[in-house]
């Protein structure tokens, strides 16, 4: 029962603004801190592709489930994000643990031979982000206090 | 006044040093070793002499920023990804030297210079926006600003202690912000403006986070920003495709809140009201769907529901909004309490018509606000005088009062624009269990049940049904009316005319019947 | 009868709050964990 209300100059106007900048919407990513690596650049995959992250993709439980070299990809190429936090808690329910001096991930290879406060001295195996490869150290002292 | 001579040089120099500096390795963690040479450099070109100096330089950095992206996005050979990353290479610097220079200004428990310069920053990047929206006209492009003001956002928001202590002045200096740029003052950035204010950070802190909802009101604020811009182009309902993507973002925002944040919707569901062009039927029940979240709704679908045994329907809802202040003139309001206690002076309900009319323009004869402010004023004075006399509200104590009176006289007096106005204000308060919702569900059906023309009925009819054909969300107060309405013969509503002026009408009512019992 | 709300790519169901994975307006899936800036130890950010 209102009927129609005309548009006056003014909502014209405002429109023409609209109709301009929807020519360059924002993209989500102007939201979010530039990533170093892997910057967001959808390409068009097939379309029988999932599109979409697979339900509970953004949980620890699924985190967990991903396989070691995985979590150590997202780890050290996400960083800043949720997806290395997640990495980073599921790491350490693998035993991982990070060593801030080395930025490194370190796992006990086997019962440490020395334990004492400060440190503890065994072989471990760590995974070298830059050589991209799991590694194994022996005799290496492990020092508490770089326990991230 | 003119810049003096040289600032601009210097200010491009110092820019430029920074942003290098922001880069290199050697800036130490979040910059702060930068910061603390480059501030050396500032003092040393004396940018930090006077305030006037700072301000110049803030201006004249935020107009450098937007040229080079201006420049940057002009380039056609580049990908949109190499264009923004060259923008934020400088942009992203530029946010980080105004969050340092506030978090260290002034001395750390000092929190007034640190806000004053913040405020001077987001209003000398406003300026600039407004101003690079008027000269550039359709060539105006939103990305430098919006990605200095989510960054910025972002920075100030971050866990740290000195920022944590003035947090609600950070939000308070932002929500100043964007309803200064709000969509009817730069149309050109609404876009920008809408994914500002829902982002996962900005709601989380404005309606989540910050204790006692103190943010509530500055984000039910924007977001009236935003429905005053959409509603020209929802009223006719005929969007363009800019207008209709803006209004399904909106849809999207308004989903969250109803997921998320409820409570915010059923508290500030008057104002969004107000503003909601009465045809723009399905955002408007998003909104009246909304419940608090410890409330169970009974389904409303169960047969003999007993609504007046709800315990719910005896307590209020929470209304922040002083509505009865928008009851105006004072004359008039203060011949609404006199009539309403002593149905005097007996000229009130002959004159009511005209206090509602503001113009003789078919679709604007009446004031939206005033109409709703009344017809809640009288429901909720109703409502306390049956509880004054021990009562609840029923479909037998809401009759006889001189609060019917004025209902009765509107229904009647009114012309159909005016009544579906008046119909409207009150399926608006038909939501959630609680006494308004019930009390305005009887009345609705008192005036069906007691309308001397079929006309009224009809368009009572007519005002419910166009809520419920809509797709979903529908309020629940809707749902439990129109059942009632249809299902208890009292009303013989299937005996009317208009239920069978028309096979497909006929076929509508049932199917919207059928779907409800 | 409007827009289907359902099919705005927003899990109305979920029993998580919606808020802290909204993409954005213009979006319809929610944000991936990749795309969730995080406040995460400073030694994480190795690059």
């Amino acid at each position: 029962p209102l009927g129609r209300q005309p548009l006056n100059k003014e909502h014209l106007y405002h429109l023409a603004m609209l109709d301009s900048s929807y020519h360059h919407l924002p993209h989500p990513s102007d939201s979010e801190r530039l990533r170093h690596y892997l910057p967001r650049n959808p390409c068009p995959t097939a379309a029988y592709y999932p599109q979409l992250a697979p339900p509970g993709a953004d949980t620890l439980d699924f985190f967990q489930r991903l396989s070691t070299e995985t979590l150590f990809f997202i780890f050290y190429y996400m960083e800043g994000t949720k997806a290395q936090y997640l990495a980073a808690k599921a790491l350490k329910k693998q035993s991982w643990r990070f060593h801030t001096k080395y930025m490194m991930w370190f796992q006990r290879h086997e019962e440490p031979k020395k334990i004492t406060e400060e440190y503890e001295q065994g072989t471990y195996i760590y995974f070298d982000y830059e050589k991209w490869g799991q590694r194994k150290k022996e005799g290496f002292t492990f020092e508490y206090r770089f326990l991230e | 006044f003119d810049d003096p001579p040289g600032l601009h040089e210097k200010t491009e120099f110092l820019l430029r040093e920074w942003v290098n500096m922001y880069h290199s390795p050697a800036a130490g963690r979040d910059s702060t070793k930068a910061f603390s040479m480059f501030v050396g450099q500032m003092h040393q070109q004396g940018i930090l002499k006077t305030d006037d100096l700072i301000t110049r330089f803030f201006r004249l950095s935020t107009e450098m920023c937007v040229d080079l992206c201006y420049r940057a996005l002009n380039e056609q050979t580049h990908s949109p990804t190499l264009i923004r990353a060259k923008c934020f290479h400088t942009l992203d610097a530029f946010v980080r030297l105004i969050s340092l220079l506030v978090k260290h200004s002034g001395d750390s428990t000092n929190s007034v210079t640190k806000i004053n310069l913040l405020n001077k920053v987001l209003g000398i990047v406003a300026g600039v926006l407004l101003q690079d929206h008027e000269v550039r006209n359709t060539e105006f492009q939103q990305l430098p600003y919006h990605r200095i003001f989510i960054m910025l956002f972002i920075e100030l928001n971050a866990p740290e202690q000195v920022l944590d202590g003035i947090n609600f002045q950070i939000l308070t200096a932002f929500c100043n912000t964007f309803h200064i740029l709000r969509p009817r003052k730069a149309p050109g950035f609404a876009y920008a403006w809408l994914e500002l204010i829902s982002h996962r950070v900005f709601i989380g802190r404005m309606l989540a986070i910050t204790p006692q909802q103190r943010g509530w009101g500055m984000y039910a604020q924007l977001l009236i920003d935003l429905i005053k811009f959409l509603s020209p182009f929802l009223r006719n309902a005929d969007l363009t495709k800019a207008a209709q993507l803006l209004y399904k973002g909106t849809l999207r925002v308004l989903l969250v809140l109803l997921h998320d944040f409820p409570e915010f919707l059923c508290d500030y569901h008057y104002l969004f009201c107000d503003v909601i062009p009465p045809n723009c039927i399905q955002m408007r029940n998003l909104i009246l769907s909304a419940f608090p979240r410890n409330m169970r709704l009974p389904d409303p679908f169960t047969p003999n529901l007993k609504v007046d045994m709800l315990s719910d329907i005896t307590h209020p809802p929470r209304i922040v909004t002083n509505f009865t202040n928008m009851i105006q003139p004072a004359s008039f309001k203060k011949d609404l309490d006199s009539y309403l206690k002593s149905r005097a002076p007996v000229t009130f309900l002959s004159d009511l018509r005209s206090n509602l009319q503001v113009s003789n323009e078919p679709g604007t004869r009446y004031s939206i606000p005033l109409i709703n402010a009344l017809v809640l004023y009288v429901g909720t004075q109703a409502i306390t005088y049956i509880h004054s006399k021990g009562q609840t509200p029923s479909m037998s104590t809401i009759a006889h009062s001189s609060h019917m009176d004025i209902f009765q006289n509107l229904a009647v007096d009114l012309d159909t624009e005016g009544r579906y106005l008046f119909l409207n204000a009150i399926a608006n308060q038909l939501r959630y269990p609680n006494s308004h919702t019930h009390y305005f569900s009887c009345t609705l059906l008192y005036l069906f049940a007691e309308a001397n023309t079929e006309a009224i009925q009809e368009q009572i009819t007519r005002v419910l049904l166009e809520r419920l054909i809509v797709n979903r969300p529908h309020p629940w107060g809707l749902l439990i009316t129109f059942i009632e309405l249809i299902k208890n013969p009292s009303f013989n509503f299937w005996n009317h005319e208009f239920v069978h002026c028309a096979p497909e009408i006929h076929k509508l009512f049932e199917s919207v019947a059928r779907s409800c019992t | 009868p409007g827009i289907d709300l359902t099919t705005l790519g927003l899990n109305l169901n979920s029993p998580e709050n919606l808020y802290s994975t909204f993409q954005s307006p213009w979006a319809d899936s929610p944000c991936r964990p990749q795309d969730i800036d995080f406040h995460v130890h400073s030694e994480y950010l190795t690059n």
